[in-house]
């Protein structure tokens, strides 16, 4: 544990926090991907399978924990709770185009052939491309509420800040894991555009809102 | 170590 995975964990947190809190005060899920939140809720399933099978720390099963929970609490405020305020005319990103290439991918490119590692495999290339829905969706609208783009920008944060992570661990620990330092990146670049319209427009108090 | 078997990382 090195002080940018800790930060890193923390934005995650925070991101997850943010966006349920949005959902529960505002009464409503407009502007929010249904499909980006359900690949979400897939990543955290498939990787944190290890729940069952391997204890690692207090710290790593509560916060697998919280993390599968949150992400089903938010399922079950988009398509139950709040399911008339969901904006599904605009969350028309294709699943499936995701979905299967990455789970051919998971089969080619592992660490090690085994069910449990293939499905972690597929965890790390899904969340690394499962907030494409979203920036699709924002996108087709033009616009994000600040409230939303605090959510993104604290959940692209924690992919940067891993990446800050891998870097110290591979100096210091000589430990460097392929799949998820290259899936990691391509994560955080997914962001790039989004983080410079968050910091000209959002931090000088204007609503995120997309050029013409 | 090219990878950690146990996952630590979330």
């Amino acid at each position: 544990m090195n002080v940018f995975r800790l930060t890193g964990d923390i934005a995650h947190l925070l991101a997850i926090i943010l966006l349920l809190m949005k959902i529960w005060k505002t009464r409503s899920c407009a502007g929010v991907s249904g499909k980006s939140q359900m690949m979400f809720a897939l990543v955290f399933t498939t990787r944190y399978l290890d729940l069952i099978t391997n204890f690692i720390s207090l710290y790593n099963t509560t916060m697998k924990m919280i993390f599968i929970a949150s992400s089903y609490g938010t399922l079950y405020l988009m398509f139950l709770k709040f399911r008339a305020t969901y904006d599904s005319n605009h969350d028309t990103f294709r699943m499936e185009f995701l979905v299967v290439p990455v789970a051919g991918l998971s089969f080619l490119v592992n660490h090690d052939f085994s069910p449990l590692e293939i499905l972690w495999t597929f965890s790390i290339y899904l969340e690394s491309v499962a907030i494409l829905p979203q920036l699709f969706m924002i996108s087709k609208t033009g616009e994000a509420e600040t409230i939303t783009s605090h959510y993104l920008f604290a959940l692209g944060s924690y992919r940067a800040l891993y990446i800050l992570n891998w870097v110290y661990r591979f100096y210091f620990e000589g430990f460097f894991d392929l799949i998820a330092v290259v899936a990691g990146c391509v994560q955080t670049v997914l962001y790039c555009d989004f983080f410079y319209l968050y910091i000209t427009k959002v931090w000088k108090g204007k609503k995120l809102t997309l050029p013409a | 170590a090219t990878y950690d078997p146990n996952h630590d990382e979330l």
